[in-house]
């Protein structure tokens, strides 16, 4: 389960408020996952108190609303990513970032399914560059793009281009993927999937034997 | 001496057993700068967390209160999962009938889903228990639960805290450090972030602590 509470002590009005939380959740939140199950608890609470002494913002199309926005953006982010990156049985943290999609919604889809791919979290935990999972996580997302648009990284290691999967160093990725499992860092996937403006990023964690180790023994 | 300085050594073992490092927070690049507190750093803002005697095992802090000064704006995004906790109707219904709320306060150790009308109904008295202690109504009081799904909260054990709880309030770094503590349940860290930037030619802060490890694939809206 997933919980939240949010707080500011920014100027601002309720409708503003309740539409820029849920934007804010949509590009934090609501695009981690570490095991595929929507709890039945998930909420995040904000509360603004006004007391800044800061102008009233009342407009989203404001320099203030968008300034607000960013902020609120960067820190239901920061503590999405944590929790991804404290999933249970996790080494690592994935962030998958999409580019080139029709727009930022379906780029966070295909960002998500990649994330949410248990094979290619496995993957991830056994250090192994399988660029064919990831492929196929972008692929069942349900957003259309042309295979041959297909573009895969990991960290700095192209593995697909054009669609066509390229000749790379796996000795390289693989010690990439470990060094990340061993101090807990990041493994960055940069997919494109065309040349639209559309992009989005999701998070998730890699698969281990530790999380079927926690959840058989954590019942109901 | 010697047992004296032991038994304070073992109460601080104990303490900090029962509190879990903070996880390192990645925020994204941005006109902002990061500032401790958390929950607490925006003003008005009060929090704490302290162990209630809720969890199944050991003594980590289990129940968190985060309070604002004033009526805040509220804005509040839920599950969509069917199976909807009763704090989780509770904040629905509660956050449709008002556009300002007070304080929220948050459980660990039960979920209180599917747990029926009886679980709904403790929500209603957690509500009315905080609301009473800090000379607010209920509908000012928000509600928020994690933990086992299908059991109802140790509500005699949770009753019996909230006066010990609400008398630790504080806007210190530590009110909302404990709090993000209390609210985590298989975390193996605590999750708690502010910031500070320029909007409309006044500083303003935006914090906030959350909790998840496991079941977390949010459809949330």
């Amino acid at each position: 389960t997933l919980l939240g509470v949010i707080t500011t002590d920014a100027l601002v009005t309720s409708d503003l408020w309740r539409s820029m939380v849920l934007t804010a959740v949509n590009r934090s939140f609501n695009q981690i996952t570490v095991d595929g199950d929507t709890s039945t608890n998930d909420t995040v609470i904000a509360l603004a108190s006004g007391t800044s002494g800061s102008t009233r913002i009342s407009s989203l199309s404001s320099y203030e609303a968008r300034q607000l926005q960013a902020c609120l953006d960067a820190v239901m982010q920061g503590l999405a990513k944590s929790i991804a990156w404290d999933g249970e049985g996790a080494t690592c943290l994935i962030e998958v970032t999409v580019t080139g999609a029709n727009n930022e919604a379906e780029a966070a889809k295909i960002a998500r399914s990649v994330a949410s791919s248990s094979l290619t979290k496995a993957a991830i935990y056994g250090r192994d560059p399988n660029w064919g999972r990831i492929a196929c996580a972008a692929g069942y997302a349900g957003i259309p793009f042309h295979p041959n648009d297909l573009r895969i990284s990991l960290g700095d290691i192209i593995l697909m281009d054009k669609g066509q999967p390229l000749p790379f160093d796996r000795d390289a990725a693989s010690a990439y993927l470990r060094r990340a499992g061993e101090t807990h860092d990041t493994v960055k996937i940069c997919i494109g999937v065309g040349n639209g403006q559309g992009q989005g990023q999701a998070w998730g964690c890699d698969l281990s034997y530790d999380y079927v180790k926690i959840n058989a023994e954590y019942t109901t | 001496s010697s047992s004296s300085s032991s038994s304070s050594t073992i109460s601080i073992e104990d303490q900090s057993s029962n509190y879990i490092p903070a996880a390192p927070i990645l925020l994204p690049e941005g006109p902002w700068k990061q500032v401790p507190g958390g929950v607490t750093a925006a003003k008005g803002f009060n929090a704490a967390g302290m162990y209630g005697g809720l969890r199944a095992k050991g003594e980590k802090p289990d129940l968190a209160l985060v309070t604002c000064d004033v009526d805040a704006i509220s804005a509040g995004v839920f599950t969509t999962n069917v199976v909807a906790a009763a704090p989780v109707i509770y904040c629905r219904h509660t956050i449709d009938n008002s556009d300002t709320a007070r304080a929220v306060l948050i459980n660990a150790g039960q979920a209180n889903a599917a747990t029926g009308d009886a679980g709904y109904q403790d929500v209603i008295e957690c509500a009315t228990a905080v609301a009473k202690l800090l000379q607010l109504r209920p509908e000012d009081i928000l509600i928020e639960s994690t933990g086992v799904i299908g059991q109802r909260i140790k509500k005699e054990a949770l009753l019996n805290s909230l006066p010990e709880l609400v008398d630790s309030l504080s806007s210190t770094i530590k009110g909302a450090d404990n709090a993000a503590v209390a609210i985590t349940t298989t975390d193996i860290v605590s999750k708690s972030v502010a910031i500070e930037t320029e909007v409309g030619g006044s500083l303003i802060r935006v914090g906030g602590m959350a909790k998840g490890s496991g079941m977390i694939h949010p459809n949330m809206a």
